[in-house]
């Protein structure tokens, strides 16, 4: 009884005991956060999970202090043009990928540490009119980009250093690709999902970039975001979400779909389904593992469990504004939510 | 999910494919 009276009861009969809040952060600097991440960084030989928080003329890198508390150990400034996006990079340390830009990302940047010259320093990755990027293992970035005539998709290889290295042509799909992820279980395959529902699946090994298959997700809930896929006994799963789905009676409000897809035959079934809470609308997701999380327009955060399509926690707005941004960290089960003003609070999920 | 709705499956999707996809 005492710990149902010390549970709160949120928002449409959700709670929020699955999420516990471990530390707070607070850009006192920000004017408008608009990405947080974890990165992992190592100083003096001692390598710590560090959390980046984005506000569009600068990003910051935080370093765990005793007692749950942040420390600020570095601020790049970015200039002109505004950060939209950190682009997370998977088995890298002391590397912060960042997308500039206006509406559409213009520029890919890297941001680290020279040991070289004692500098905290800002490289130049890529510039165009880049519709998605994503950073991928073996300290890779890849992205599609458009030109009037014809889309590029490729991939950069960087060095520690963070020095651009090779690069490879992935042969593009005639529509857009707006969203990319590795395939789990099978080295060197990626998918990604374009602007008119298909799933296209890419070799990316060293010597081809080839376009193995096309496959179409169907036209109920239109473009389509692949945050995560895999193979398993023969299939590739891949989870979509839905960003601009409308609500319908018989399925209410998709958030995110797992969907089976035989890449011999092209042929798909849906898998798990999991909708919006009732009478929740908007969402901005993010995916890891099987664990979804995304902001609501009521500036609500929800996170699903995918494999069981349910809404498993509510995080309702906090009394001093509503969340704006929701990002798992890169290790273990800890989601990071971000107020407009730069507050960052780290839950364990 | 049955062979039925999705046809022939293959552990080796990924392999066939890149075989098959011209160079």
């Amino acid at each position: 009884d005492v710990a149902e009276q010390l549970t709160p009861v949120l928002l449409d009969g959700l709670r929020e005991e699955s999420l516990q809040l471990v530390s707070k952060l607070k850009d006192s600097s920000s004017s408008c956060a608009v990405d947080v991440s974890t990165v992992w960084w190592e100083a003096a030989g001692c390598r710590e999970l560090c959390v980046v928080t984005a506000c569009e003329s600068s990003v910051s890198l935080w370093k765990p202090l005793a007692s749950d508390h942040w420390g600020k150990i570095y601020t790049w400034q970015v200039g002109e043009i505004p950060v939209i996006q950190i682009v997370p990079l998977p088995d890298t340390c002391n590397l912060v990928c960042i997308a500039l830009g206006d509406l559409e990302i213009g520029e890919i940047r890297l941001l680290l540490y020279s040991s070289e010259n004692d500098l905290f320093k800002q490289s130049l990755v890529k510039t165009g009119n880049i519709k998605a990027v994503l950073g991928i293992k073996d300290r890779r970035l890849v992205s599609s980009s458009r030109t009037v005539q014809e889309q590029q998709v490729d991939i950069v290889s960087l060095s520690e250093m963070g020095r651009c290295k090779d690069g490879q042509t992935l042969m593009p799909p005639e529509e857009t690709v707006l969203a990319f992820a590795e395939v789990e279980g099978v080295r060197d395959a990626l998918v990604g999902t374009t602007a008119v529902n298909s799933i296209v699946v890419w070799s990316v090994n060293l010597k081809t970039g080839q376009l193995l298959k096309k496959m179409h997700v169907g036209y109920s809930y239109p473009a389509s975001i692949c945050h995560r896929a895999y193979s398993d006994s023969g299939l590739l799963f891949v989870v979509l979400s839905h960003p601009h789905a409308k609500e319908s009676e018989s399925c209410g409000n998709p958030a995110f779909r797992v969907v089976a897809f035989n890449p011999k035959t092209a042929r798909s079934t849906g898998v798990m389904f999991s909708s919006l809470p009732p009478g929740h609308a908007g969402r901005q997701g993010d995916v890891k593992d099987a664990s979804a999380a995304a902001v609501l327009t009521s500036g609500a955060i929800a996170v699903w469990d995918l494999l069981l399509g349910q809404c498993t926690a509510l995080l309702p707005p906090d009394p001093e504004g509503g969340w704006a941004l929701a990002r798992w960290a890169t290790t273990s089960a800890c989601l990071l939510a971000g107020q407009r003003d730069g507050t960052v609070c780290l839950y364990q999920y | 999910c049955s062979e039925s709705d999705l046809g022939p499956i293959s552990l080796n999707w990924f392999e066939e494919l890149s075989a098959e996809a011209p160079p």
